[in-house]
C-alpha cells in the first residue's frame, strides 16, 4: 500500500458524505445503497464511521460529471479513466468525481459502482495506489463478486497506519496476493486449457502459456465473474473442448471465457453415491475421467457416461506411491502430474510407477 | 480539410505522453517523437510506470506496457500527488 505523500488525513474520525450530483444510470436508491456498502467496507477496518448528509457542507462531496468539470482533471468519455478522489482535507479535499459517461452497473458488467467508488473513498481518506494486484487500491479496474467482497490484508493495513486499528473487537484479515513461490504453497485445483495449464488458488489462478516464459496472476472472476472463489478440482475434456470445474457438489462446464449454459449442475449426475459431496481432483485421459475423492478414486466412461463398475478403488493400490489425499491432478505426456501439499509427484501410466518428485511451485518458474 | 492521418508510431507516443503525464508527472509537452532532450526523461518514466505495475523495465513502450496503459482505470496518479 502507499500513504499519500505528506500523510494527509482527517483529524475527526465521524466523517460526513454527500451525493450533490447522481448519475442518471441508476436510480438515486441504488447509487446510495452501493455509497454506503463502498464507505462500510473501510468503516470496517477502522475506527471510521460515516454519515449521509443532505445539506449542508460535507467532507466528502460525491458527484458524477462528464469531461472538464472544473478540477483541472477533466474525464475522458467511455472507458480510460473512471473516477478520481482527492487527499483529505477542506473544500474540495476528500471529494469522489465519477465519469458519468462511463456504464454504471451494480453486477460483474462493466463498471461495478461499488468497487469503483470503495477504491475513490480509500484515495478520501488518505490512501494512494498500491502495487499489489489484489488490494483494493490497485489502479487497474478488476471485477470482483461485491456480494462476497472483503477488504484485501494490503488496503487493511493502509488504512490502519493511517488511522490505526479497527474499533471492531476482533481485528479484521483479509485474502493477501499468493506468493507464486513460497514453498509452501499448494494448489486447489489444476486443469490444462489448450495447450495452457491453470493453477487454482482461493480467487485466483496462475495462467502457464507453453511459448509464455512469465506465469500470469489472474482473479478467477475477471474470466468467469459468476464462478465461486476456492475451486476444488478440474479438468479438461479435450474432445468436448470443454473445462469442468468442481466446487462441493456443485460443477460448472467451460468453454472458453464462457460458462455453459444450464451450470451449475450436481455431481450426482456423474453418477457417484449420495455420501460423496465434493471431489479432491479430476483429470481426463483417454475418454475416462478419473475422480479422485479423499484416499479413493472412481473412473467415468465420457462415452457411455457412467462409472466404471468395480470403483471406488484405493488410489495408492492403483497408483503406488501415491498415499495420500489429492490436492489437484492434471495430465501431460501419458503422465498423472499429482499435487499433495507443496510437492508434486509424476506418474508414468506406462511405466505405471513415480518417476519425479518436486517442489508444486516449480510449475511457477520457481 | 484532409483527416490528420496518425501513423501508429505517433499513436503509441500520444497514448504513452498522455498517460505518463497524468499519472507520472511528466512534464507536459515534453515528449515529441524524434526529439532527444525530453526522450531520457521519458525513459525514466517509463521504467517508474513499468516497475510499478511489475513490469519488464525497458523504457521502451513495448506491448505489455501499452497494453496495461489502455486498461481502465483510476485518475489519480500512481506515485501519490
Amino acid at each position: 500500500f502507499m500513504v499519500t505523500p505528506g500523510n494527509p488525513r482527517w483529524k475527526h474520525t465521524n466523517l460526513t458524505y454527500r451525493i450533490l450530483k447522481y448519475t442518471t444510470q441508476l436510480s438515486h436508491a441504488k447509487v446510495e445503497t452501493v455509497i454506503s456498502t463502498a464507505f462500510q467496507i473501510w468503516a470496517n477496518a477502522s475506527s471510521l464511521t460515516f454519515t449521509k448528509i443532505s445539506q449542508g457542507e460535507a467532507d466528502i462531496n460525491i458527484a458524477f460529471y462528464e469531461g472538464d468539470h472544473g478540477d483541472n482533471s477533466p474525464f475522458d468519455g467511455p472507458n480510460g479513466i473512471l473516477a478520481h478522489a482527492f487527499q483529505p482535507g477542506p473544500g474540495i479535499g476528500g471529494d469522489a468525481h465519477f465519469d458519468e459517461q462511463e456504464t454504471w452497473t451494480t453486477n460483474f458488467e462493466n463498471y461495478n459502482l461499488f468497487l469503483v467508488a470503495a477504491h475513490e473513498f480509500g484515495h478520501s481518506l488518505g490512501l494512494s495506489h498500491s502495487t499489489d494486484p489484489v488490494a483494493l487500491m490497485y489502479p487497474i479496474y478488476a471485477f470482483r463478486e461485491p456480494s462476497t467482497y472483503t477488504l484485501p490484508q494490503d488496503d487493511i493495513n493502509g488504512i490502519q497506519a493511517i488511522y490505526g486499528p479497527s474499533s471492531n473487537p476482533v481485528q479484521p484479515t483479509g485474502p493477501s496476493t499468493p506468493t507464486a513461490c513460497d514453498p509452501r504453497l499448494t494448489f486447489d485445483a489444476i486443469a490444462t486449457l489448450r495447450g495452457e495449464i491453470l493453477f487454482f488458488k482461493d480467487r485466483y489462478f496462475w495462467r502457464r502459456h507453453p511459448r509464455m516464459p512469465e506465469v500470469e496472476l489472474n482473479f478467477i472472476s475477471l474470466f468467469w465473474p459468476a464462478l465461486p472463489d476456492g475451486i476444488q478440482a478440474a479438468y479438461e475434456d479435450p474432445d468436448k473442448d470443454l473445462v469442468f470445474l468442481f466446487k462441493g457438489s456443485q460443477y460448472w462446464a467451460l468453454s472458453g471465457y464462457d460458462i455453459e449454459p444450464g451450470y451449475p449442475k450436481d455431481i450426482s449426475n456423474y453418477g457417484f453415491p449420495s455420501s460423496v459431496r465434493a471431489i479432491d481432483a479430476a483429470v481426463y485421459y483417454r475418454g475416462e475421467t478419473f475422480f479422485f475423492v479423499n484416499d479413493q478414486f472412481w473412473r467415468y466412461d465420457n462415452q457411455r457416461q457412467s462409472m466404471q463398475t468395480g470403483y471406488p478403488k484405493n488410489i495408492a493400490s492403483i497408483f503406488p506411491g501415491i498415499e495420500s489425499r489429492v490436492d489437484a491432478v492434471f495430465q501431460q505426456n501419458h503422465v498423472f502430474l499429482f499435487f499433495i501439499g507443496p510437492t508434486y509427484y509424476a506418474f508414468d501410466l506406462s511405466a505405471h510407477r513415480i518417476t519425479r518428485v518436486q517442489r508444486s511451485n516449480r510449475w511457477l518458474n520457481c | 480539410f484532409p483527416v490528420r492521418w496518425e501513423s501508429p508510431e505517433e499513436e503509441t507516443t500520444q497514448v504513452v505522453r498522455n498517460y505518463l503525464e497524468r499519472f507520472y508527472q511528466l512534464p507536459r509537452g515534453r515528449y515529441r517523437s524524434g526529439r532527444s532532450n525530453g526522450t531520457s526523461v521519458v525513459v525514466d518514466k517509463l521504467r517508474e510506470m513499468q516497475r510499478f505495475f511489475g513490469l519488464n523495465e525497458t523504457g521502451k513502450p513495448d506491448e505489455e506496457t501499452l497494453e496495461m496503459m489502455r486498461k481502465p482505470r483510476c485518475g489519480v496518479p500512481d506515485n501519490g500527488d
